[in-house]
């Protein structure tokens, strides 16, 4: 587990792959449901 | 005997998974020079606009953000938190060092 | 025994690792065609047209679309330098890369969803290095360890 809780996401133009967004595109979601 | 059949069985195996490692490296290597070429055209690889907004006539009826920027720009989305006023605030931070960050505002009347 | 099972943990570990790089190997496979398939209509498009598109017609890749509600407000804070933007929306927003916009326009042939015609695999075989061209019409070994379907 990380020693600070994580407090965003992030993403690299031309350096992340496509399933950063997807993951940044989950939590948004997921804290619309919270 | 059985389990020193089975070990070098193992061994084998492995070096087999190192050797496919390996190649799929290298493929990875070629490839991403062959983008790299492609993107340093730089007369050609602007994409179509129009084909954009025609992600708008799929459907999408939302405001659309074409956020147009160097390689290595970084793009963080902080987890969502409750603003002062009870409602939930999204937020995106755009961080270049290599040249500006351009935005367009694709669909909104 | 003990170092067989040291030998199956290592195993399995670096099937993982194969299986994550290849997963890698086919988003870059269907980009590079994507991308040389976009270059190739650039230039037909120019050819027609005879003259390169209308400045505020295109968009320089790299880019992300970002989409949300019409009703979404959104508040935006700019650098005077536009090296750093700050955006606040009040609803739920998306993004997605140009390799998903290229994706859903068809310009990787529809090869992510295993719908592509054999006039297309023809194409899309000449858009990538030699050397690859096995993940694209090869062997079944080959197109299946990429999961292309």
């Amino acid at each position: 587990a990380c020693l600070t809780p994580r407090t965003a996401l992030l993403y690299k133009f031309n350096g992340s792959p496509s399933k950063s967004l997807k993951d940044i595109n989950n939590m948004i979601k997921q804290g619309e449901q919270r | 005997k059985e389990v020193v059949d089975r070990l070098r069985y193992l061994e084998a195996e492995i070096e087999d998974l190192e050797l496919k490692e390996k190649e799929l490296d290298q493929q990875k290597l070629w490839l991403q020079q062959s983008i790299k070429n492609v993107m340093d055209d730089s007369t050609n690889h602007q994409y179509p606009f129009k084909h954009i907004k025609g992600l708008c006539n799929h459907g999408v009826r939302d405001t659309l953000l074409a956020i147009q920027a160097p390689c290595g720009t970084q793009l963080e989305v902080p987890i969502p938190e409750m603003g002062q006023n009870g409602q939930k605030k999204y937020q995106i931070n755009l961080k270049s060092s290599s040249g500006p960050i351009h935005v367009l505002l694709i669909n909104k009347e | 025994a003990q170092e067989c099972q040291n030998l199956e943990i290592e195993k399995q570990r670096r099937i993982e690792r194969i299986k994550q790089k290849r997963a890698q190997l086919q988003e870059l496979l269907l980009q590079q065609i994507a991308f040389k398939n976009l270059v190739q209509r650039n230039q037909q498009n120019e050819q027609q047209n005879q003259g390169p598109p209308a400045l505020n017609s295109t968009i320089q890749l790299p880019f992300l679309i970002v989409n949300t509600s019409k009703k979404t407000v959104i508040d935006c804070s700019i650098s005077s330098d536009k090296f750093e933007y700050l955006f606040n929306f009040d609803n739920t927003f998306e993004i997605h890369d140009d390799s998903e916009v290229l994706k859903r326009m068809g310009m990787s042939f529809g090869l992510e969803a295993g719908k592509c015609s054999a006039e297309d695999l023809r194409t899309a075989k000449s858009l990538v290095p030699k050397a690859l061209e096995g993940y694209i019409t090869g062997n079944r070994g080959q197109k299946e360890s990429l999961n292309l379907p």
